[in-house]
């Protein structure tokens, strides 16, 4: 049968850059996923609150354009985004993919889609997982030899701003972002980046919560780390956090003296310091971290590695041998 | 390679909650941030 994907990305990443597609070329704000598959952005069709603040295709301004006469649904958590599947160019600054398959919305729910500061998603996780089938965008970029290398990599800022927030290098890895070596981790299950988690730390000690296998999937389309729920408990303990409706607060005055975490992949530790797990908000600190009730697909406990933790590591993604590779951030 | 420089807007979470509609909007939907990843059998 079909796997269709149910993307019920709350999108509370906020890291997006440009792409445009058709001729003449039509630009939109993306939000570059490697937790999804599929390529959409809003049209003139959609008659949403969430389309209204957005950038729209027209599909009839562009002379490269051809319709495909399907369309899928990708759902959402609180809703689904309607698409219409089409044709055109898809430019990414000297890439370019001709006819490449993408979604045209039809309908978005307006949360959390109308709060979103990018106007589309283009997913990066594995061909398996696009809704309806279709043709990822990085699939053409390969087919049409569009890449220098079958890599792509992401660099986040730790001090990010609107202007600057960090860079995807499609094609390649840059030295000058990273320190040290890269640590590969083989993907272990081909929809999401998806690597295997040997231990977890808290300070010096480590955890035995890893003994039986862990998964983490490395996803630029979540902003938190998420940690299972079962945990969750004792990993406020040792942070001296408390629970609140705001989050896991903390005493910001204690930031500094609180353990690093670490996290065993590829034979690394990847430690992140307590300044890259707790935020502060206008003098209000919590964790950067949820929890989540639910396992990986063959049951072990997943974790999920998001902006959080990919802004302390340059992360590359090898698509010619399956593998995840992490460094020191520059 | 091609280098992308990529913006970083407000989390859409700090938005919704200026917005005053984050807590519903999490309640509602059940919130799990791996529901994402259950592909369901079509």
């Amino acid at each position: 049968s079909v796997v269709r994907q149910p993307i019920t990305n709350h999108l509370d990443s906020s890291y997006f850059g440009e792409i445009s597609i058709g001729e003449p070329p039509q630009k939109f704000l993306v939000l570059f996923d490697t937790g999804s598959s599929n390529l959409w952005v809003p049209s003139t069709d959609c008659k949403s609150p969430a389309c209204f603040n957005h950038a729209k295709f027209k599909p009839s301004a562009s002379s490269t354009f051809s319709p495909g006469g399907r369309s899928c649904t990708v759902s959402y958590g609180s809703g689904s985004v309607t698409i219409a599947l089409g044709w055109d160019t898809l430019r990414i600054q000297s890439i370019t993919v001709t006819q490449q398959e993408f979604g045209l919305s039809q309908e978005e729910p307006t949360q959390p889609f109308y709060f979103a500061d990018f106007d589309g998603i283009l997913g990066m996780a594995f061909p398996s997982l696009a809704v309806g089938g279709t043709a990822t965008a990085l699939g053409g970029m390969l087919e049409q030899e569009q890449l220098a290398e079958p890599v792509f990599s992401f660099y986040f800022s730790r001090q990010p701003t609107y202007e600057y927030g960090g860079e995807l290098i499609l094609g390649g890895i840059d030295p000058r972002l990273f320190q040290g070596d890269i640590a590969w981790a083989p993907v272990t299950q081909k929809l999401y980046w998806q690597v295997a988690l040997e231990e977890f730390a808290i300070g010096q000690s480590v955890t035995s919560w890893c003994s039986q296998g862990c998964q983490a999937i490395v996803d630029t389309g979540t902003f938190l780390l998420t940690v299972p729920q079962e945990y969750l408990e004792s990993i406020l303990e040792a942070l001296g956090a408390q629970e609140t409706s705001y989050g896991y607060a903390v005493d910001c005055a204690d930031t500094h003296s609180k353990p690093h975490i670490a996290f065993g992949i590829g034979g690394a530790r990847l430690a992140l310091p307590p300044t890259a797990y707790v935020l502060n908000s206008h003098g209000y600190c919590t964790l950067a971290m949820e929890g989540t009730y639910l396992p990986s697909q063959d049951g072990q406990p997943l974790w999920i590695l998001g902006n959080v933790f990919l802004k302390e590591y340059y992360t590359a993604f090898d698509m010619a041998n399956s593998r995840v590779g992490f460094a020191p951030s520059a | 390679a091609v280098r992308i420089s990529l913006k970083k807007g407000l989390s859409i979470r700090d938005k919704m909650r200026a917005a005053g509609v984050l807590d519903d909007f999490l309640r509602h939907i059940k919130y799990d941030p791996v529901k994402k990843y259950q592909p369901r059998q079509g």
